[in-house]
């Protein structure tokens, strides 16, 4: 199964 | 005082209904560059970049720099009371807690006024590092948001491979599966209708459909979209809207669980 990732995996909250 | 005057008041119009239905409430940020927009949409695997440049505006004046939060849905319903053709004026006060729009028609005979509640939102910024794509695809956006539509009725999960031949688009579910491929355009003789593709690395990542369906509603705002992407990092999804800025929207990927 596939699983949605989360944008804050990707980016860092400034 | 910040005032922003747009005699293309449609392009206003259009950028709302491009992100009020994936974002609730936003800040809009302005200095004297522009009006800068960026939030994430509520489950945070999306964000909304907006940039409108100052020297995009008929008339652009802003003293102070100054963030307005905004409910999108209020801010949808204000300018769909401006006609096409209107021009669109924004203003407010230096630290105001409300914001006005004005909308002028054509023939200066028809002037109307709408004054919204400002919101205190502190939502938190994202800081994008910039990257270097392995891929790049310009397509026309009404190309893009028709593969998003069909295949979107084919499985909630879309595929999209990037080879040196061309991009595919595929979807897998209950009725069964489907796959569009396009090749990159030979002659380009009308640009707006090619479908360009710089790659320096083949990419295959996975999507859910139902944002890709969200980020179309921009369609109207551009001609071409512009996808970028690299393995392992979210997808951008830009239109570039002439003349003044554009709207980028970035999507995490699905991985293996």
């Amino acid at each position: 199964p596939l699983k949605q990732t989360k944008l804050a995996a990707y980016f860092t909250p400034t | 005082m910040f005032e922003a005057r747009l005699l293309r008041g449609s392009i206003l119009k259009k950028v709302l209904e491009a992100i009020k239905d994936l974002l609730t409430q936003a800040t809009f940020d302005c200095d004297d560059s522009g009006i800068q927009l960026q939030a994430m949409d509520n489950s945070h695997v999306s964000l909304v970049s907006l940039q409108l440049r100052a020297d995009g505006f008929d008339k652009y004046r802003c003293d102070r720099n100054i963030s307005m939060g905004m409910n999108l849905n209020s801010v949808a319903k204000i300018l769909k009371c401006a006609g096409d053709k209107d021009t669109v004026t924004m203003k407010a006060q230096d630290n105001a807690d409300t914001v006005t729009f004005v909308f002028e028609s054509p023939n200066q005979e028809k002037v109307s006024d709408y004054e919204m509640k400002l919101m205190n939102l502190d939502l938190e910024h994202l800081g994008i590092p910039e990257t270097e794509y392995s891929c790049t695809i310009r397509m026309p956006s009404a190309e893009f948001a028709r593969i998003c539509r069909d295949l979107s009725q084919f499985g909630d999960s879309m595929v999209i491979a990037c080879t040196k031949e061309g991009v595919k688009f595929s979807a897998t579910g209950e009725i069964g599966s489907a796959n569009i491929k396009l090749a990159q355009t030979a002659s380009v003789d009308k640009e707006e209708e090619a479908v360009i593709i710089e790659m320096d690395e083949p990419v295959t990542l996975t999507f859910a459909c139902q944002y890709l369906n969200y980020f179309t509603k921009a369609t109207s705002l551009s001609p071409q979209v512009q996808l970028s992407m690299s393995a392992d990092v979210p997808l951008v999804v830009e239109y570039r809207i002439q003349d003044i800025g554009h709207i980028r929207y970035y999507l995490a990927p699905k991985i293996e669980d």
